[in-house]
């Protein structure tokens, strides 16, 4: 497997990185998406699709790009609809 | 653009709104201000009109808040989420929330209150975040915006007008908009309707007319009516033709001796082009109608009573071209304004006439009214 994407989120934390999926992504508000789950990845679909939103390269990892688009100041509306 | 799923949207074009508290970070008319021309970004380009209440339940409540703040929705301290808004609607819906952890000011040393304030009146009035980063609806705050030289991107103008229509009065000058005075809008059931170009345009039909257009799409029984500047400001009006290169998901529009390649509402960059790198003799000066059939990889190009063949693979113009319309279109007898190719058929407008062909049995199948696609 490769790491695990949470795994590489460097100075964000977990949490903020999670919260901003949830609010802008729809990821569900379950706490325990973090852990690795074999069958599917929803965090890994939200980063996706965050990453599609923002025309950046769609790997489902936090790479820099990713990060450094969610550290940016924005709106508080969700990206996608439910 | 984007809009809300069922595209919420007020009923009416007086829109109220009320300023319910203030940031200590700005001067009270300084947020005044800051306010009302976020407002009149949105009024310029729609009939909308924004009217202040004082007191009371007003569409747009306007109110500066941290952290949690009754709508289960917290703020999130200084940084991260400016604001949020709602869409169209009653109660909450409309209402703008803006986050006062943030500095607010009326340049950008701090969060401008301005620009994020528009960006939050555009979901109060039913637009969704855009992917377009020209956009003032993309979500991310942009500190390096121009607030001297602010104008809405084509992407907003395009969502809003597709919400609440131009404004009743000319659209107020953009970068690129003619100073002529805009004509009548046409009248779209008129008997007597004709057309400069007619061309699909991702499974819609265009019926281009002077400085309009309208669009019509297979689940709207009625087409929509724009001004060509919503969505291609810097084109000249009139167009001579268009047709959809739909294996390229491109549109080639033509007036006069140039042409232009658009994707969806982007110009092409290299673009306009003289016609005559397509092949055509200089004795050539417009194109009257232009349409791309899919099945032979062949684009038709009319001009006057004859018409050349165009090899969408090899990039040339086929041997043995031009030849007489009436010889290959028997019944096609009259000049052709517009053509475009549907359902199999061939669809020539002239005048307030269409006549549609079958290239299979090689004749007029129908003759119609021009505007018969709009229902009338």
């Amino acid at each position: 497997h490769p790491l695990h994407p949470a795994a590489r989120a460097g100075k964000m934390s977990m949490d903020r990185i999670q919260k901003y999926l949830e609010d802008f992504y729809h990821l569900e508000k379950n706490g325990k998406q973090f852990v690795r789950r074999k069958d599917s990845n929803p965090v890994v679909a939200k980063i996706q699709d965050m990453q599609r939103f923002f025309g950046l390269k769609v790997t489902g990892n936090l790479d820099d790009d990713t990060m450094e688009m969610m550290k940016k100041p924005r709106c508080g509306f969700p990206d996608v609809s439910p | 653009f984007r809009l809300f799923p069922y595209m919420p949207k007020w009923k009416k074009n007086e829109v109220t709104y009320r300023i319910v508290n203030y940031t200590a970070d700005m001067n009270q008319i300084d947020t005044d201000a800051a306010i009302e021309r976020a407002l009149k970004v949105w009024s310029d380009v729609t009939p909308l009109t924004f009217h202040r209440l004082r007191e009371g339940e007003a569409d747009i409540m306007i109110s500066f808040a941290v952290q949690e703040h009754g709508d289960f929705i917290p703020f999130d301290g200084p940084g991260g989420v400016l604001g949020h808004a709602y869409p169209p609607g009653p109660k909450i819906n409309g209402d703008v929330h803006l986050d006062d952890d943030e500095k607010w000011t009326k340049d950008t040393t701090g969060v401008n209150l301005f620009l994020v304030a528009a960006h939050e009146f555009g979901h109060s009035l039913g637009l969704f975040h855009s992917t377009d980063t020209k956009a003032l609806m993309y979500p991310i705050y942009n500190a390096n915006t121009d607030l001297t030289r602010f104008f809405l991107s084509q992407d907003d103008i395009a969502g809003i007008q597709s919400l609440y229509g131009s404004p009743d009065g000319p659209v107020p000058p953009t970068k690129s908009a003619d100073t002529e005075k805009p004509e009548e809008k046409p009248v779209t059931c008129d008997s007597n309707r004709s057309f400069d170009a007619v061309s699909t345009l991702r499974g819609e039909m265009l019926f281009f007319k002077d400085r309009y257009f309208w669009r019509k799409s297979s689940n709207n029984i009625e087409p929509a009516l724009y001004m060509l500047t919503t969505f291609w400001p810097s084109l000249p009006s009139g167009f001579d033709a268009v047709y959809e290169l739909t294996t390229k998901d491109m549109v080639f529009i033509f007036k006069e001796s140039k042409f232009w390649s658009i994707k969806g509402s982007d110009i092409q960059p290299g673009y306009p082009r003289d016609i005559y790198t397509l092949g055509f003799p200089r004795t050539v000066k417009k194109i009257d109608a232009a349409f791309f059939y899919k099945e032979k990889q062949k684009t038709y190009f009319f001009v006057n009573d004859i018409y050349w063949r165009y090899d969408e693979k090899r990039h040339s113009m086929d041997h043995g071209y031009p030849r007489q319309i009436a010889t290959d279109f028997p019944g096609v007898n009259q000049k052709i304004d517009a053509a475009f190719e549907a359902f199999g058929f061939f669809y020539f407008f002239s005048g307030s006439t269409q006549f549609q062909f079958d290239p299979n049995a090689k004749r007029v199948t129908r003759t119609l009214k021009s505007n018969s696609w709009f229902n009338c």
